[in-house]
């Protein structure tokens, strides 16, 4: 799948 | 990662350690809304399901495991272990106000009608009221012991710093999420009148 948001992010 | 978003991380730690070892420490908790401890819980829980289906880094599974382990660890010390101390009358504040509007925004705007964006979304969205259960609870007894306000110092500061973050990446990578910017200034905004009071009263704080 395509990361649409980034879970980088906390 | 720049300095604005590593600030913004450590902040959020710090705000969650120090309520954690407040409780711990006080054996009680007294003053702090379990509710809000409940939401946050909810936030992290359906935030960071992405835990179980990608690895990103060694610093971003650890850290969110620590939030979600922390939040889970406060909301047992609150209902359960210290539930003798904690004072549920003044921690009136119905989560469901909260909850089912967040969670209807959640399916109406977000960035792809799926599961795990959804919940993503609802997260943000419940973040950035989550406090208001603490927020009001301070309101109705009027005071606030100086730990609690150095927690809340620490956890308004981080979306705050987050708001550097995004403004950063903007100009540098190009980057934005305007659900997360939004929320992210709702959130801050409503620390704004808890920052005027901490920082013209200074630590505890009775209306």
């Amino acid at each position: 799948d395509e990361v649409v948001t980034d879970k980088d992010e906390l | 990662m720049n300095i604005f978003r590593l600030t913004g991380d450590l902040s959020h730690l710090a705000a969650i350690i120090i309520l954690l070892l407040k409780i711990w420490k006080t054996r009680s908790c007294a003053g702090i809304s379990g509710k809000s401890q409940i939401l946050f819980a909810l936030v992290f829980t359906t935030r960071y399901l992405d835990l179980l289906t990608s690895f990103i880094s060694l610093y971003n599974t650890t850290m969110k495991v620590i939030y979600i382990g922390c939040a889970y660890a406060t909301v047992y010390l609150i209902y359960m272990k210290f539930k003798a101390t904690y004072d549920g009358n003044h921690d009136s504040f119905r989560m469901e106000f909260l909850v089912v509007p967040v969670g209807g925004l959640a399916c109406l705007v977000n960035h792809d009608f799926s599961f795990l964006e959804i919940l993503w979304t609802f997260s943000i969205y419940l973040e950035s009221v989550a406090i208001l259960p603490q927020l009001f609870m301070i309101s109705k007894t009027g005071e606030a012991e100086t730990i609690t306000t150095h927690y809340l110092f620490f956890l308004g500061l981080y979306r705050a710093l987050y708001l550097f973050n995004w403004i950063w990446r903007f100009y540098f990578e190009g980057f934005f999420d305007m659900i997360a910017i939004v929320a992210g200034m709702v959130q801050t905004i409503l620390y704004c009148d808890f920052f005027y009071l901490y920082v013209t009263k200074g630590q505890g704080i009775s209306l």
